[in-house]
């Protein structure tokens, strides 16, 4: 058994936009989830559209055993999944 | 480590030998299998320079490596940064022109376990402003005293009896980092390793800056919090996007519902992790005029790179430090100020 050594502190920050705003995401078709890659709760219609128009949580995880991390919890905001990670 | 999405972007932040950039093929099949999105806004990739680079695998060996490993998504859209002494805490940046379309090594699907039926109504869509201000605030900080490390460590007791969300949440009250934002308005949720470090995230507000303007209030957003505390080679990262007022010298900033200015929280912040050296990087989006009613984005653009250019003054953190130096760059759509600080002695 190797030691892992000292633990690499400095983190890479990769973020990815596909569109400049909220209010601003492009036209994409019918079929697809035009809210984007996360909810945008409706505020007149309360929790009725939560956790319904998103990427599942599933398919983030696969991406991240790609990157090597686990999702450990998540916060959801009215417009932001935050999820806290192992590593 | 963190992973934010909003409807419109995803922030990926990854410590130790993680693959951050193997994701990014991945994000950009889901974004195009779940949203129709063919195109990327802008994509930036930013790191400080690592303690350990020979433990870096995949495209993370080597800065050159990540660079040509964006390029070959990005092609010619992407430029890449050095910013600060190369010899010392320099930091990288990757970014991109508006409106890429990235390419992708390989014939690009999804499994077809990742595909979800898509839903059958849309919600309806809430009125927005389509002028806000994106402002970024990065605090990157080493060679914590000793102090400031101590409450990072656990004992095996601790960690055998009190789960990692409970220690994060004994941390997070006993530092004050629960309260570097009015308490009313944050979800925060924090993690204590064993048997040592600390996570943390939270959402301000609605969580994205624009967001809480249709209801007259300033608009919300995130912090995340990263802790390694090992002697020799300890660090800490603050990283936040809630549109904070910044002070000028001729000018005092409207108060905004018990938020720190962008000052006052970099004092607090660097006052709780007691770095020897850090690094302070504020990116402010400059395609937008700003409208609203959140503090910052009263201001144009340029008036607040000013102010944030003025705020990261020699005296920002008082007498215990020295500004190294503080560089400012205007990018295609972004300005940047960069500045370093060293504790005296």
């Amino acid at each position: 058994v190797t030691s892992p050594g000292p633990f690499e502190g400095p983190e890479k920050l990769l973020e990815v936009w596909f569109a400049p705003s909220l209010n601003q995401l492009p036209d994409v078709p019918e079929s697809s989830l035009s809210g984007g890659l996360r909810a945008r709760a409706a505020r007149e219609e309360g929790e009725k559209w939560k956790g319904l128009r998103r990427v599942p949580r599933e398919v983030w995880e696969e991406m991240l055993d790609i990157v090597k991390c686990k999702v450990l919890s998540v916060v959801e905001g009215e417009e932001l999944d935050a999820y806290l990670l192992s590593e | 480590s963190s992973l934010f999405v909003a409807p419109h972007l995803l922030i990926l932040k990854t410590c130790g030998t993680t693959l951050n950039l193997l994701g990014l093929y991945r994000i950009i099949e889901i974004a195009r299998a779940y949203c129709g999105y063919t195109n990327v806004w802008r994509c930036f990739y930013s790191r400080k320079s690592f303690f350990f680079p020979e433990r870096q695998h995949g495209p993370h060996r080597d800065w050159r490596d990540e660079v040509d490993f964006l390029d070959k998504v990005f092609g010619t859209a992407g430029a890449a940064y050095t910013v600060g002494p190369m010899n010392r805490d320099h930091w990288l940046l990757y970014l991109t022109s508006p409106n890429t379309q990235p390419r992708l090594p390989y014939d690009s699907k999804l499994p077809s376990s990742l595909i979800a039926a898509p839903p059958s109504s849309s919600p309806p869509a809430a009125i927005l402003p389509t002028k806000y201000q994106d402002t970024t605030l990065e605090i990157l900080m080493s060679y914590m005293d000793p102090k400031a490390r101590a409450p990072f460590f656990h004992t095996e007791e601790q960690t055998s009896s009190t789960p990692g969300h409970e220690l994060g949440q004994i941390i997070s009250s006993k530092l004050g980092i629960d309260e570097l934002f009015p308490k009313d308005e944050t979800t925060l949720d924090s993690f204590g390793f064993d048997p040592c470090g600390y996570s943390a995230n939270a959402v301000i507000g609605t969580g994205m800056p624009e967001a809480s303007h249709v209801e007259g209030k300033p608009g919300g957003g995130y912090f995340t919090i990263h802790v390694t505390p090992e002697e020799g080679w300890s660090y800490a990262s603050f990283e936040c996007n809630v549109p904070l007022p910044i002070t000028s010298s001729s000018t005092k900033p409207p108060a905004v519902e018990g938020r720190p200015t962008l000052q006052k929280l970099i004092r607090n912040v660097v006052g709780i992790f007691q770095p020897c050296r850090l690094s302070i990087t504020l990116f402010v989006s400059t395609t937008a005029s700003g409208s609203g009613d959140s503090a910052s984005s009263v201001l144009g653009a340029s008036e607040t790179e000013a102010r944030a250019w003025q705020s990261f003054g020699t005296d920002l953190l008082g007498g215990d430090f020295v500004r190294k130096d503080r560089i400012g760059y205007e990018f295609d759509g972004y300005d940047l100020v960069f500045a370093c600080f060293e504790k005296k002695g």
